[in-house]
């Protein structure tokens, strides 16, 4: 069956989008079916997996007027890899999607077809640096969050809001099954305290919910995205590339066991 | 008079809220009395100042029911730096708040009264990272905007959106006045291409908008927001705090020149 994750953490600038573009990109390699959604409308994923942002081509009438996803979705150049792309216009989507009917299970009725053909073993969905109604629509459409959570203080804050809403999602019955499947540490710099801390802090709290592969801040990953290429494509032998890869096997030991 | 800022860009984690607390704390260090408003319902601005969040504490209220923005206003600990600051409820905003009359000009009104006082020189919003309703709210009640910007790809990407929309709030008339003050160059890491090359981009197409201070990637700027402390206070002699108060300097006289 199709497994679903939504990438998400108000927090901005965390890593939600490389960490998206990285790992579908290590589990594409390992030969995993995956598509990646990009709802957030600056279309990050959309350009660092290499394709162009198109005007309308996003979920925005996926959302709003029922238009098939499957209409959206393109293959990328990277084998097993495809993408429904955004574009600055999803933004409205925040504004309109209030205003339809059960306007937080638009992605969910979206998505249902895709899911139950069963052409992907893994959907990941990257969200904007925000808690409105495309997080949330993605939260509730999905099975699992992935937190991505930069080593740095004001990250650190955020975590328990992020954690909350996804209680309250559960408990309200949004989305009843949905469940944090872990905590990414990103951007560590080992050469400071604070990493350790908020490491060492995260770990202290939600021991084995958070990953074991710690991503280092390297200057490759965020090169990657100018040249419209995930890190494993970008620089094989990375530091980067290697985190990623040792987290697309934890992901997949984790997914195996579950 | 009172000379207003909104320090805004959707992209997430570019170092908007740094620079609020750093340029600020810089400015009031230099005398000038500054009063910074957090419009980010993280409240990063507000921990970064070493404030507490108290449900209830933010702008919410003036912005929807009236209440005056003066009753807000908090002392810090470092002299001529006052807050209003924030608390995660503030995020029931980007739904309510469109529901209200003139909803784009809630702030507008609501600091008016402040700006006519004269108590200050220099107010500072920082504001979440999307373009929704509270920093719309923010780039209709201020005079101009700052933009910090990363010094990586994704960052670069998303300038030209924030730009148009300052343009549409100025030409459509909800902000006839509204202008760039500057871009800031932020998390500048010499060592690497990509950050030269983002540099250079910026300067060739914006020229004398950007700032001529670039703020290196440093990790005392990265530990001061766990002290609370801005950079001038929690290691006066470090890099960033170098920086800032060149950004400082170079802001004043760019203010005292127009
Ligand atoms: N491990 C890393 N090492 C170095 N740079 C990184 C790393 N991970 C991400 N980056 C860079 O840091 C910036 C922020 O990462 P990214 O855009 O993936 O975060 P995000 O959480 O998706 O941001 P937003 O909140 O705006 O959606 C990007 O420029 C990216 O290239
Ligand atoms: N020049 C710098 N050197 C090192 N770290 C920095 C620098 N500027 C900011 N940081 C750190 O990078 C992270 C992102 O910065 P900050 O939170 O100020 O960005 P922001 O744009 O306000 O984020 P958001 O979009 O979530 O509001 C923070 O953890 C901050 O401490
Ligand atoms: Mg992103
Ligand atoms: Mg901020």
């Amino acid at each position: 069956p199709t497994q679903s994750f939504a990438f998400a953490n108000q927090k901005g600038g965390v890593g939600k989008t490389t960490t998206v573009v990285s790992l579908a990109a290590c589990l594409a390699d390992a030969g995993k079916r995956v598509l990646v959604i990009d709802f957030d409308p600056q279309a990050n994923a959309t350009s660092g997996l290499g394709q162009e942002k198109l005007e309308g081509h996003s979920v925005y009438d996926a959302l709003l007027n029922g238009q098939p996803l499957t209409a959206l979705i393109r293959q990328t150049e990277f084998p097993n890899l495809d993408l429904i792309p955004s574009e600055e216009d999803l933004a409205a989507a925040e504004v309109d999607v209030p205003r339809a009917e059960r306007f937080l299970e638009r992605f969910k009725t979206a998505v249902e077809p895709i899911k139950a053909a069963g052409t992907y073993d893994f959907i990941l969905v990257d969200c904007p640096p925000s808690l409105g109604v495309l997080t949330m629509n993605a939260l509730v459409g999905v099975d699992r969050i992935v937190i991505a959570l930069q080593c740095e203080y004001y990250a650190l804050e955020g975590l328990t809001v992020i954690l909350r809403v996804v209680e309250h999602l559960r408990s309200s019955g949004a989305n009843p099954a949905l469940d944090v499947e872990g905590i990414v540490m990103t951007m560590f710099d080992g050469r400071t305290n604070l990493a350790h801390q908020v490491v060492e802090e995260v770990r202290k709290h939600f021991a084995d919910k958070v990953f074991k592969t710690v991503i280092p801040r390297t200057v490759r990953l965020s090169e990657a995205p100018s040249f419209g290429k995930p890190i494993i494509h970008y620089d094989k032998h990375s530091a980067g590339a290697t985190a990623y890869t040792a987290l697309a096997k934890e992901f997949l030991k984790r997914r195996e066991a579950a």
